[in-house]
């Protein structure tokens, strides 16, 4: 977790 | 996607509106913060930089970032613009040197990982939690506000209060955790507290 692709909220 | 993560959402969606609407049908911009609405343009564009690489993950992720950039930026120039004479600097006189300070002290110490778009994630998590004291600054110093701008506010508090249970629901579905989100929402909804309470009462 922690990566920008595992932002997946806004 | 669960119903608190879809309303809140959507609550975000409807305060855009209510301020737009608001601006465009008063051909006004009293009572609202210019400094906030700043604050909110560099939270958008601090966070959804990552558009440039994960825009194609989620149509909907993707649509909505570009529509909370774009309206923001649309806000600040119609408040620089059409409506520059009905702002009054005078009144909105908080010190954001502080908030954008502390937020990026926070994100420069814990980010989840040392990368420019990370730290700048980061960044507009914290900023966003704290971007609408300008705004409840000025509500206090002007005393009584305009309804709209009241149902704006409500609004806005509620998308981040509203993705609290999200986050306790994708917790226990999913074992999702984001300990710097829900921190940050947490305050930014302490913030909001003593706004709802008083909403609540008098709606």
């Amino acid at each position: 977790k922690g990566h920008p692709e595992t932002h997946d909220e806004l | 996607m669960n119903i608190f993560r879809i309303t809140g959402d959507l609550s975000h969606l409807i305060s855009i509106f209510i301020l737009l609407h608001k601006m465009r049908t008063s051909k006004s911009c009293i009572g609202i913060s210019f400094k906030s609405q700043v604050l909110y343009l560099i939270v958008y564009v601090t966070r959804y930089l990552d558009l440039l690489w994960t825009f194609q993950h989620s149509a909907y992720n993707s649509l909505m970032k570009i529509i909370f950039i774009a309206s923001s930026a649309y806000t600040i120039h119609l408040m620089l613009n059409d409506f520059k004479p009905t702002h009054d600097p005078n009144i909105d006189t908080f010190k954001v040197e502080y908030l954008i300070g502390g937020s990026a002290i926070l994100a420069l110490l814990f980010p989840y990982k040392w990368t420019t778009a990370e730290v700048l994630w980061s960044f507009s998590i914290w900023l966003e939690s704290v971007a609408i004291l300008p705004q409840l600054f000025m509500l206090q110093r002007t005393g009584e506000a305009e309804t709209i701008t009241t149902h704006y506010i409500f609004a806005l508090g509620a998308y981040r209060a509203l993705y609290i249970p999200n986050w306790l629901y994708r917790y226990f579905t999913e074992s999702f955790t984001d300990p710097i989100s829900t921190i940050a929402g947490i305050i930014q909804t302490i913030l909001y507290s003593d706004f709802f309470y008083i909403y609540y009462t008098k709606y």
